[in-house]
């Protein structure tokens, strides 16, 4: 899907399910000075876990895996 | 498979459960058996026993809740998250609390079933984490299972064995089926049981899974065939799209499934006689159905049959043998593709490309060719 095809809702969803499951954390200062943004380090770390095609970018695939039904245990180990 | 850690476990093997209260969606005995059966599958491979308490305060308290429900996260209504648990310790520890915005059913997939997502969430209240395998019960996303034919994945067996230990009491009578494993794609021994194309998709079917590969996606997507299909058989013996009926068919054995997109036609399974294959035939190998002449081939051991996809009938002058028309294949068929309007034969891990008119041979290619690994 090319990125144009992308709304702010469905980034804004994203963003909502990388924070509850991947634990996206506020992002505090220019991204441009730390490089790779938060929310693009957590989607490859979620397409890694889900076996998807890793591009840090929100595309079709990565958007059907995120309107699946699920469990609501995160997927990076912080349950302590 | 992974764990919350060595130290989110129970340190005793006797665990205690309560359901507090109860879902509109089930009778109170549905849900009693549907929680039981979902513990039980953790109690079959490790020493753990679960007992029923009807009052005061059980390791897994087991409740049913809207949105805000008294911890710190809510549920989102119908759909997306479906229920969650919590890893094993004092208090909230162990407990599972299930979403009941959702529709639980006891074994119909018109809605979630609950033995399933309880199973799910029992893995949690007991120490594991979410596991990357497709195929394991511990995979965050819900897929629909025959919960009469359930057995725990293997990947999930390994990781509630390295908390607990294996169940040490074994009963010489029950033969156990073994834990299902998930095929690794780019394995290159793998023998597939059937490849077909699915509106300009491809399906690559193994055991109980198939790999989806589409042009826009560089990555094969597993998934389970009844995630897809749920009534569909597993392990089949081949596949086809036919193009002119828009319509997948899957053969297993004597008989054959058709699915229009994700539905299911009416009136199948039928038979393999059906199609005017003879009696004698009890399951075939491959099916391939060719765009050009409007025919489906079906392979069966060293013979294959032509079906007129337009007539609904079998064409005179067959079986012919396979090495007749494709040259150099003499193994045993296991699939068959056609794809952009060169013909792949399966033979064992081995792939023969084919031009389907002359039967002229192009080059023998590996099983995971079309896989990209």
């Amino acid at each position: 899907v090319p990125v144009s095809q992308v709304t702010e809702q469905d980034e804004h969803d994203a963003e909502s399910y990388l924070k509850r499951f991947f634990n996206l954390t506020e992002e505090k200062g220019p991204t441009s000075r730390r490089g790779v943004s938060a929310v693009s380090s957590k989607l490859s770390e979620m397409q890694r876990f889900f076996g998807l095609h890793i591009t840090g970018t929100l595309d079709a695939d990565t958007m059907t895996m995120m309107k699946k039904p699920r469990c609501g245990v995160p997927d990076t180990n912080i349950a302590s | 498979f992974s764990t919350f850690g060595k130290n989110l476990k129970w340190e005793k093997n006797r665990i205690t459960y309560r359901i507090v209260n109860y879902t509109p969606d089930m009778s109170a005995p549905e849900v009693d058996d549907s929680v039981e059966k979902a513990l039980q599958v953790w109690a079959k491979v490790t020493p753990l026993r679960f007992t029923r308490i009807h009052s005061g305060t059980a390791d897994i308290m087991i409740s049913f809740g809207r949105q805000a429900h008294g911890d710190f996260y809510p549920f989102d209504g119908p759909d997306g998250t479906l229920a969650h648990a919590f890893a094993p310790g004092t208090g909230i520890g162990g407990d599972a609390h299930f979403d009941d915005d959702e529709h639980f059913t006891f074994r119909s997939n018109r809605g979630y079933i609950l033995f399933l997502v309880a199973a799910h969430e029992f893995g949690h209240s007991l120490g594991l984490s979410h596991s990357d395998d497709p195929g394991a019960l511990m995979y965050p996303v819900y897929s629909y299972r025959n919960p009469d034919t359930f057995v725990l994945p293997r990947d999930d067996v390994n990781g509630i064995q390295s908390l607990y230990g294996r169940n040490s009491v074994k009963d010489p009578s029950v033969d156990k089926p073994q834990p299902p494993t998930t095929p690794d794609v780019c394995d290159s021994t793998m023998v597939l049981d059937a490849v077909a194309t699915l509106r300009g998709e491809m399906l690559f079917f193994k055991d109980s899974f198939f790999w989806r590969s589409f042009p826009q996606s560089n990555t094969p997507q597993l998934s389970l065939i009844t995630n897809f299909w749920p009534k569909a058989p597993t392990h089949i013996d081949a596949a086809y799209e036919s193009q002119q009926s828009d319509r997948v068919f899957l053969f297993k054995d004597r008989r054959v499934w058709a699915f229009a997109g994700y539905n299911r036609v009416r009136g199948y399974p039928k038979t393999l006689s059906s199609f005017g294959l003879p009696r004698s035939v009890k399951k075939i190998d491959a099916a391939l159905y060719d765009v050009e002449s409007g025919k489906t081939l079906f392979f069966v051991d060293r013979s294959y049959y032509s079906y007129d996809e337009t007539r609904k009938t079998m064409d005179q002058g067959f079986p012919k043998r396979v090495d007749q028309t494709f040259s150099g294949l003499t193994g045993k068929v296991t699939a068959a593709l056609q794809y952009r309007g060169y013909t792949y034969i399966y033979s064992g891990p081995y792939m023969f490309e084919y031009s389907l008119r002359t039967g002229r041979l192009f080059r023998v290619l590996r099983n995971s060719y079309f896989l990209r690994c």
